[in-house]
């Protein structure tokens, strides 16, 4: 329960997206997961993809979590899902 | 909008240049907080299908319906109990700006009869594409929403994208779900138009700061709404939008401060939630310090309030008969209050006025200098964004607490310049389909009508309040000259603010690496229409822009510099530039010098390179902090 309520919800930007065609951005974004949180289901933790423009997802991590995540090679950055305004 | 295009000469006349059948090839994609498909803003009658290229859908939920005009619809709000999965606009916000942008005309449209005319977008044969990512029941809008609209409309094959969304502070680009989009988007060739924010006056307050988005500040129209507040002994005028008519009745007056038994003075002055008695404000107007709380006088039962404001170069709409006064006009029916027995007072409804001084900037949005890249000047551009009549959602009130449902309705803000914007953009694309986001970017800003520090109380920041000046479609068309920034430019700007290679490598999604010359670049360096730098206070300062035009106009022709209004040195080298081709590139360099700016101050000048026909006009920037 504790754990849960550290939680928070992060972008994890990853750039553009790999020219490569055999690249399958769902699943890339499904194994980071799992290897960052060591589960095998992430159903609960990812919140939503970006595959289509460009690359990243968005994810309820731990702050350890997105450490590591931070430090990854594919990742650009990984920052809180905060609320924008109408202007 | 039914006065700020033909404010800003774009008429509805056959002698207005459209270029129809391109112009309804084009598609705005609206990231807000969705759209009320039923209004003749975006009715489909006459619009054939949708452009071959467009690859989006329309998924708009619960009671949504699509046409040939309102060819896509996606919503990204999170699911929560007793808000419809909709991309419906609950706030009307969206509908607001999507209709300024691209809007059909429609006829005899007003407020209650305020604001009347027609009511049409900068392209109103264009089509639109909706991308809902705030709703009430989020309180915003979600970065993660914002950005997976961002991600469909790219890959939707949208033109422009207009973005009425921002945050209270500047982040730099990687934690900037806008600049992230406005990136990619402005990879694949789609130009991206941000309001500034509603942060100002103050200084360093601009949130959208990437120099690959088009950020835009906000100013009025030459129509403004007063209402007018009779005294016992003579009149007064406010401001406010104020449908309501109470036939010029007199009631009596009475003082915030003096109708309550339960609060401070301070507080009962302010009309606080919870001060005031409704015995003593009932069938009364009511007098607060403060134009927060008229939502209190009307629930204790007032008939009408008269609040006092320090910032009246705006009228809002209020749910029951409301006028706003300056300090002196406020102190004025205070003293006639404390001079007469039996103080009474009229609210009249709202009138329209022509305003003569016009465009001025406003009070409220945010200005520059930028925080993340002192050398790119922000806001880039002004569009009127005061008092704007436009497409409403009827299922969303005009303002808090009201009971009043409207198809149209008056809105403020930078939300409001953001879409002129981008229709001005999406005009000029109809004439030039080919040019890229910073060509369209720098035709809107070369061809600014200019604006100065001397024409409003707000407007002394200058080009930290208005950018290149105001926007001018008509004369946006020929440039004669563009400052073009493709992605290549954009990742070499990314070096030499020391980006590692590895997240430049995944930013452009290519083997891109910095050469040593790109990673000591100077980011005033990109190829920006404004150049700006940043200098010591109050010490002599040399600096260097190094930029590259492209001739649009015409072919064989000679354009030759000049500096105006300086109070800086400013050499251009060459001074005189030969363009034999169209599409032909020319470099020079200006070098700005000076004794220095004091600290917190800035110094400017404009570089116009002229053929005697075209006029491409640059603000230079030179400014000093702490």
């Amino acid at each position: 329960d504790k754990d849960d309520q550290d939680k928070q919800e992060y972008i994890v930007y990853m750039g553009a997206l790999p020219a490569r065609v055999d690249y399958m951005p769902m699943s890339h974004h499904t194994s980071i997961l799992q290897d960052v949180t060591g589960e095998s289901s992430i159903e609960d933790r990812l919140v939503r993809n970006y595959k289509r423009s460009f690359n990243g997802f968005a994810a309820r991590l731990t702050k350890s979590e997105r450490e590591i995540l931070a430090s990854m090679d594919e990742v650009v950055s990984v920052f809180p899902n905060k609320k924008l305004k109408l202007q | 909008t039914t006065t700020s295009w033909n404010f800003m000469g774009l008429k509805e006349s056959k002698r207005t240049k459209r270029n129809t059948i391109i112009e309804s090839d084009t598609i705005i994609g609206v990231i807000d907080s969705g759209i009320y498909p039923e209004s003749d803003s975006f009715s489909g009658k006459g619009f054939g299908p949708p452009p071959k290229k467009w690859k989006g859908v329309c998924k708009g939920g619960k009671n949504f319906t699509w046409n040939n005009k309102l060819i896509g619809a996606r919503y990204y709000t999170p699911k929560l109990e007793g808000f419809p999965e909709s991309a419906r606009d609950y706030m009307g916000h969206g509908s607001h700006t999507a209709s300024t942008a691209a809007g059909n005309a429609v006829k005899h449209v007003s407020f209650y009869g305020l604001g009347n005319g027609t009511a049409r977008g900068g392209v109103p044969a264009a089509r639109i594409a909706v991308y809902k990512v705030c709703d009430p029941g989020v309180d915003g809008c979600t970065t993660d929403g914002i950005l997976a609209a961002f991600d469909d409309a790219i890959a939707d094959k949208v033109d422009i994208i207009t973005i009425s969304i921002g945050g209270d502070n500047s982040s730099p680009f990687e934690e900037d779900p806008i600049a992230i989009g406005a990136f990619h988007a402005m990879a694949k060739g789609i130009l991206i138009v941000n309001s500034a924010g509603n942060s100002g006056p103050e200084p360093s307050t601009v949130a959208s700061i990437a120099p690959w988005m088009f950020t835009v500040a906000a100013s009025n129209t030459n129509r403004a709404f007063v209402t007018k507040v009779v005294l016992g002994n003579g009149k007064t005028v406010g401001r406010s939008v104020n449908s309501f008519d109470l036939n010029g009745k007199k009631y009596p007056l009475v003082y915030g401060k003096s109708a309550s038994s339960s609060c401070g003075a301070a507080s009962a002055g302010f009309c606080s939630p919870g001060c005031l008695d409704s015995k003593r404000v009932k069938g009364k107007i009511v007098l607060c310090d403060s134009p927060q709380n008229p939502d209190e006088a009307q629930a204790m039962g007032a008939i009408a309030s008269i609040v006092r404001s320090h910032r009246t170069d705006v009228a809002s709409i209020f749910s029951f008969p409301v006028s706003v006064l300056l300090e002196d006009d406020y102190n004025t029916v205070l003293s006639y209050m404390n001079s007469t027995k039996n103080p009474k007072a009229a609210v009249l409804k709202s009138e329209t006025i022509f305003n003569q001084r016009a465009p001025v900037v406003a009070s409220y949005f945010s200005r520059g200098p930028n925080t993340i890249i002192p050398d790119i000047l922000k806001p880039d551009i002004t569009a009127p964004g005061s008092e704007i009549v436009a497409a409403y959602s009827p299922d969303a009130p005009p303002s808090i607490s009201d009971t009043r449902r409207v198809k149209y309705s008056v809105d403020t803000g930078t939300s409001m310049s953001c879409p002129h914007v981008a229709g001005v953009a999406a005009y000029l694309k109809s004439f030039h389909p080919r040019w890229s986001p910073s060509m369209i970017q720098s035709a809107i800003m070369t061809t600014a009508w200019p604006m100065n520090a001397s024409t409003s109380p707000f407007n002394e920041l200058a080009e930290f309040a208005y950018g290149a000046g105001h926007v001018d479609p008509i004369t946006a068309i020929h440039p004669g000259l563009v400052y073009e920034a493709n992605k290549s430019d954009h990742i070499a700007f990314l070096c030499g603010l020391n980006y590692t290679a590895k997240n430049l490598r995944l930013i452009s999604g290519d083997s891109s690496s910095c050469t040593k010359e790109q990673t000591k670049s100077l980011p005033r360096n990109l190829n920006y229409p404004s150049m700006t730098a940043q200098v010591s206070a109050a010490k002599p300062f040399k600096v260097i822009f190094r930029r590259t035009v492209t001739n649009v106009g015409r072919p064989n022709a000679t354009y030759k510099a000049k500096v105006v209004g300086s109070k800086l040195k400013v050499k251009v080298v060459p001074a005189v530039l030969s363009l034999k081709s169209l599409y032909e590139k020319k470099s020079f360099t200006v070098t700005a010098s000076g004794a220095g700016p004091k600290a917190e101050n800035l110094v400017s000048a404009q570089l116009i390179w002229s053929d005697g026909v075209h006029f491409v006009r640059s603000p230079i920037v030179v400014y000093a902090t702490n």
